[in-house]
């Protein structure tokens, strides 16, 4: 364990903290995308089914069990809650998450560590990962103007990205055999997903003004 | 492949 890593896990909960604030106390999930949220239910699903059988500390398996516990609350409230049900919209959040998930598979059944079942689940749950954030980005494309703690969500969560990706190189330079190419590879791409909306945010929120982030 | 890589990540 080393700050990066401790830090990103940290604005990885604050993620999740905001977005659960937003949705019950402002009893709407309007600008939010279910999609992605789904999509996230999907990844720590299969990547932590290790729960059953890997331990490598009590941190790891309790934020394992956080992570999945609060994306499911997330889907569960904006799918099935009154009002936040309806305050979804599905003709905005439309994006085709099947094209995301089917290459994925295909993707997790080809290129994974060494051919058992769950390396192929395990890497399908990484590449998946790299691109859940794409409903969410599109979503707020569309709308052009981003509410504040739902831009305060996704920065959180490109943060998150950013310190697992100082994290890695960190022990890369710290640590013996340390190397994972599949884990690494997928985290830039995901990394890369944020920088656009990083430069919008930063934009509108330089000088401590607190304006919503429009983007183009 | 990365027979080393640890699952110590979440």
């Amino acid at each position: 364990m080393n700050i990066f890593r401790f830090l990103g896990d940290m604005s990885h909960i604050l993620s999740f903290v905001i977005l659960l604030l937003k949705i019950t106390q402002g009893k709407s999930a309007a600008g939010i995308s279910l999609r992605t949220q789904e999509l996230y239910m999907i990844v720590f699903c299969s990547r932590y089914l290790d729960l059953f059988w890997n331990f490598s500390s009590l941190y790891n398996s309790f934020l394992k069990v956080v992570f999945i516990a609060c994306s499911s609350a997330i889907v569960y409230i904006i799918r099935f809650k009154s009002p936040q049900k309806d305050t979804w919209n599905p003709e905005l959040d439309n994006f085709p998450i099947q094209y995301l998930i089917g290459p994925c598979a295909v993707a997790g059944l080809l290129i994974n560590q060494d051919w058992t079942p769950f390396e192929m689940i395990w890497a399908f749950s990484i590449y998946l990962e790299a691109v859940a954030i794409l409903p969410q980005l599109f979503l707020l494309q569309k709308q052009g103007e981003v509410e504040n703690l739902t831009s305060h969500y996704v920065a959180a969560l490109g943060a998150y990205r950013g310190l697992y990706l100082m994290n890695w190189v960190y022990r890369y330079f710290t640590e013996d055999d340390y190397l994972q190419r599949i884990v690494w590879f997928a985290g830039t791409v995901q990394t890369g997903l944020y920088i656009d909306f990083f430069y919008h945010y930063y934009q509108s929120k330089r000088g401590g003004l607190s304006r919503p982030v429009k983007l183009p | 492949y990365d027979g080393a890589a640890p699952k110590d990540e979440l």
